[in-house]
């Protein structure tokens, strides 16, 4: 699940 | 499900080498860190980004060494020509996370 919104924790995006 | 780890013991041992040599903080290593790594399979960005997605299993930014295992194991098999899944197939969960 992408989370909707807010700051990623992934690098790559 | 009680199935083997995909990541093999002698593959986890070279892994956990890459980790170390890293320079984990707490034992964990940072995205900035993991990244330049798997920058270098020379792996397309959308693939990395996925590949992180399924190795991050606490979604805390910060891969452990059995995540960075995880994510090292689908960038060697997407080297490989093999798809990255779009979920983590349960073989591919580290025990220690199940």
């Amino acid at each position: 699940q992408y989370p909707a919104g807010g700051s990623s924790t992934n690098p790559f995006l | 499900i009680d199935t083997p780890w995909v990541v093999k013991p002698e593959e986890k041992m070279k892994f956990d080498s890459i980790f170390d040599s890293l320079g984990p903080v707490g034992g964990m290593l940072s995205g900035d860190k993991v990244k330049p790594v798997l920058l270098n399979s020379k792996l397309p960005v959308d693939i990395l980004g996925r590949v992180w997605e399924l190795s991050d299993l606490d979604r805390d930014g910060m891969l452990d060494k059995d995540e960075f295992s995880v994510a090292m194991y689908l960038v060697y098999r997407a080297l490989e020509g093999e798809p990255v899944p779009m979920s983590l197939p349960p073989p591919l969960v580290p025990p220690s996370k199940r």
